[in-house]
C-alpha cells in the first residue's frame, strides 16, 4: 500500500512541467527515503533524477519499495486538474496496475480523484558517483534562464567556462557571436540574488543550447540553480526544492571531434 | 566540429 499526502500540490504540478518535456516515459521509485525518479531523454543526452524525501509528505505510507511506470504528459495533465492550493494524495496498491492521484482543495469542499493505468517500463537505472567538481557555481535560477533564453536566439550551442573572473557563456551563429559574463556577486540584498563562485580548477565545455533551456522549465522550483562543471564530466543542473528535495538534470557536453 | 556524447559513456548501468 503506498499513499503520500503532498499539502504544497503545485509543488508536484511545477515537477511534472519540468520535467515532462525532456522525458515521455518514466519510472517513479517509492521507498522509505521517498519518492523519486531516474529517467532520460529519448537521444540519452541528458538525464534528470528527482528527490521528493519522505520528511517533506504530511502523510507517507510506503509498505514497500515500488515502481511505478508512467507517461509525463499523461501525468502532467492530470495535475492540471489540480488546482495550485489544492493537498495531492498519491496511492496505489501494492502489486496493482493503477495509481489514483486525489486533489483536495483548500476549503475542502471539493475532492476529486483521477485514476492511472501504469506502464512496464524497461528501467535503465545509472550509477551516478559522487564527484569532485572543478568548478561549481550558483546563482539566481532566473538570470540562468534568461541567459539560456538570449543565446539560443542567436547560436544552438553554448560555451560555459568558469574563471576567477566568473562564469561565461558564449555562443556563434550566423548573424554573429556574444558572451555573457556573470562575475561573483555576494554582495547582494538576499542570497538568492548571489552568484556564488567555488573554483578548484578553470573549465571550459560546450552543450547544446535545447537542453539547458529545457533545464530552466525547473526555474519556478527554486530560486537559485548550482551549476557544476568538469572536464570529463556531464554538467549538472540543480534546483533544490525547499524542505522536500531537488531536481538535478545532467547533460553530456560537445567534444571537438 | 563537435560531436554530442551521451550520458551513458560517463555513467554506468546499474
Amino acid at each position: 500500500m503506498l499513499e503520500l499526502r503532498l499539502v504544497q500540490g503545485s509543488l508536484l504540478k511545477k515537477v511534472l512541467e519540468a520535467m515532462k518535456d525532456l522525458v515521455t516515459d518514466a519510472n517513479f521509485d517509492c521507498s522509505a527515503t521517498g519518492f523519486s525518479l531516474q529517467a532520460m531523454d529519448s537521444s540519452h543526452v541528458a538525464l534528470v533524477a528527482l528527490l521528493l524525501r519522505s520528511e517533506g509528505f504530511e502523510h507517507y505510507r510506503c509498505d514497500r519499495n515500488i515502481t511505478m511506470g508512467m507517461n509525463l504528459n499523461n501525468v502532467s495533465k492530470l495535475l492540471k486538474c489540480a488546482g495550485n492550493d489544492d493537498i495531492i494524495t498519491i496511492k496505489a496498491d501494492d502489486g496493482g496496475d493503477t495509481v489514483t492521484f486525489m486533489f483536495e482543495n483548500p476549503k475542502q469542499d471539493k475532492i476529486s480523484d483521477f485514476e492511472m493505468k501504469l506502464m512496464d517500463l524497461d528501467s535503465e537505472h545509472l550509477g551516478i558517483p559522487d564527484a569532485e567538481y572543478h568548478a561549481i557555481v550558483r546563482m539566481p535560477s532566473l538570470e540562468f534562464s534568461r541567459i539560456c533564453k538570449d543565446l539560443s536566439s542567436i547560436g544552438d550551442t553554448v560555451v560555459i567556462s568558469v574563471t576567477k573572473e566568473g562564469i561565461k557563456f558564449s555562443t556563434r551563429g550566423d548573424i554573429g557571436n556574444a558572451n555573457i559574463v556573470c562575475r561573483q556577486n555576494t554582495t547582494v540584498d538576499k542570497p538568492e540574488e548571489a552568484t556564488v563562485i567555488q573554483m578548484n580548477e578553470a573549465v571550459s565545455l560546450t552543450f547544446a543550447l535545447r537542453y539547458l533551456n529545457s533545464f530552466t522549465k525547473a526555474t519556478s522550483l527554486s530560486e537559485t540553480v548550482t551549476i557544476s562543471l568538469s572536464s570529463e564530466l556531464p554538467l549538472v543542473a540543480e534546483y533544490k526544492i525547499a524542505d522536500m528535495g531537488y531536481i538535478k538534470f545532467y547533460l553530456a557536453p560537445k567534444i571537438e571531434d | 566540429q563537435c560531436i554530442q556524447k551521451r550520458i551513458s559513456e560517463y555513467f554506468s548501468r546499474v
